[in-house]
């Protein structure tokens, strides 16, 4: 089992391989890389020997090669449809990022409640009543949802969601969300993110 | 000095506290607040232990008094200005969205370096140039500074607000922004959310 921290380590790593690509780079010792990504290099190595690579003393490691396996481990350059449950303010944002559909990842439609939001488009992609979420994710074949729902509807929207057949959830909304038979769910808090933020400026003052 | 993972599930007991003390219920056990928030009792009553309190045995934890606890741990309940560089699609969906100002934050202002976008209001907060962030940073008192310019322009922007004076930041931008002068950065990245899912999806097929 790869440790959780690395997991989250490797997009880093993806993104930084991806841009030595670009630039034609063929080989990157794991100091420099290491040093690119914001970690110690003792990291970076133990996070890639995970997936089964070392690197060759005096060298370091191939860029391309290394590129391919952490996009592998990553199941990236697959097709991932998406569904955005909530056509508000951030399933919206979502919906329009490049940012966010990179890789592979795709945004086939967003769902909502509101008669006010459904019928309507952004960027060609479609917003569809709730309703017809099981329907949706059976036709475009629809792996991940995202949850941009207010708190209150989360729960309900995530079991919506693994009913339908997705395999795995991003929540958004500030609230627990436990994983409905058995799919998986990763929950990001913004709102959380700035008072662990404001945590540690309390306690660098010594509060 | 608190486990990482510890200050991170704090906001979450927060909420849930916050929830209790609204449904005017005194206490809660371990167990239940562990059961609500998705925790084993066991890391719930580690992570309380440091902040320097165990609840009693058999009736658990005075739910008013933790919850001011937590509170006084995350430095909520006190004015926290923001100002947001970068008023494209997520920067204005977090301006206007009440689940990321709860707490006692508060966004003063966007920045921008588009025309188009400076001089105009998202709910009434102002766009201004980039150029007057160090005018602004002082006049409003402003302590947090979110990231969500593209990330080719997001260390720069981390360095202007650094040294305009803001003490801690929070990045979404896709890039490894170094801290600027010891500032503290934290960095967000939607897109690595969706890739650790399909790490997930694809190790449990087993390839
Ligand atoms: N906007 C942000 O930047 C931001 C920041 C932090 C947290 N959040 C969280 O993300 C979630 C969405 O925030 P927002 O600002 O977009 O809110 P919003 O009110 O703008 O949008 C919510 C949307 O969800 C829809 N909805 C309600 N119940 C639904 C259901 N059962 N099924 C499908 N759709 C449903 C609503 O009709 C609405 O269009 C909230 O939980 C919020 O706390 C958002
Ligand atoms: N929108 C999302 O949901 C989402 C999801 C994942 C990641 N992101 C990341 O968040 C960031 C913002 O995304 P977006 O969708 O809002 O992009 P966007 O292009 O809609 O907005 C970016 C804004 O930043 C401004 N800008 C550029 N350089 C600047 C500078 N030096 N100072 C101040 N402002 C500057 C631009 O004028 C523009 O208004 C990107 O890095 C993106 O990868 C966004």
């Amino acid at each position: 089992r790869i440790p959780e921290p690395t997991v989250a380590r490797l997009p880093v790593y993806r993104r930084l391989l991806a841009s030595l690509v670009a630039g034609r780079i063929r080989t990157v010792s794991s100091t420099e890389l290491a040093a690119a990504a914001g970690v110690n290099a003792a990291t970076l190595r133990r996070d890639l020997s995970h997936l089964g690579t070392y690197g060759t003393p005096g060298t370091g490691y191939d860029v391309v090669r290394l590129g391919e396996m952490v996009d592998r481990a990553l199941a990236l350059g697959r097709d991932w449809p998406i569904v955005i449950a909530g056509a508000g303010n951030l399933g919206r944002a979502l919906a329009r990022s490049r940012g966010f559909t990179t890789g592979g990842f795709r945004v086939v439609a967003l769902v909502d409640v509101d008669p006010g939001q459904v019928g309507r488009t952004i960027e060609g992609v479609p917003i569809a009543h709730v309703e017809q979420l099981a329907e949706l994710v059976v036709r475009e074949g629809v792996a991940l949802g995202v949850v941009a729902t207010p708190a209150s509807a989360a729960a309900d929207v995530a079991r919506r969601l693994a009913d339908a057949g997705v395999r795995a959830i991003l929540n958004f909304a500030p609230a627990v969300v436990p994983s409905p038979g058995g799919v998986l769910v990763r929950s990001v808090d913004l709102a959380a993110e700035l008072q662990v933020l404001t945590f540690h400026l309390a306690r660098a003052r010594g509060e």
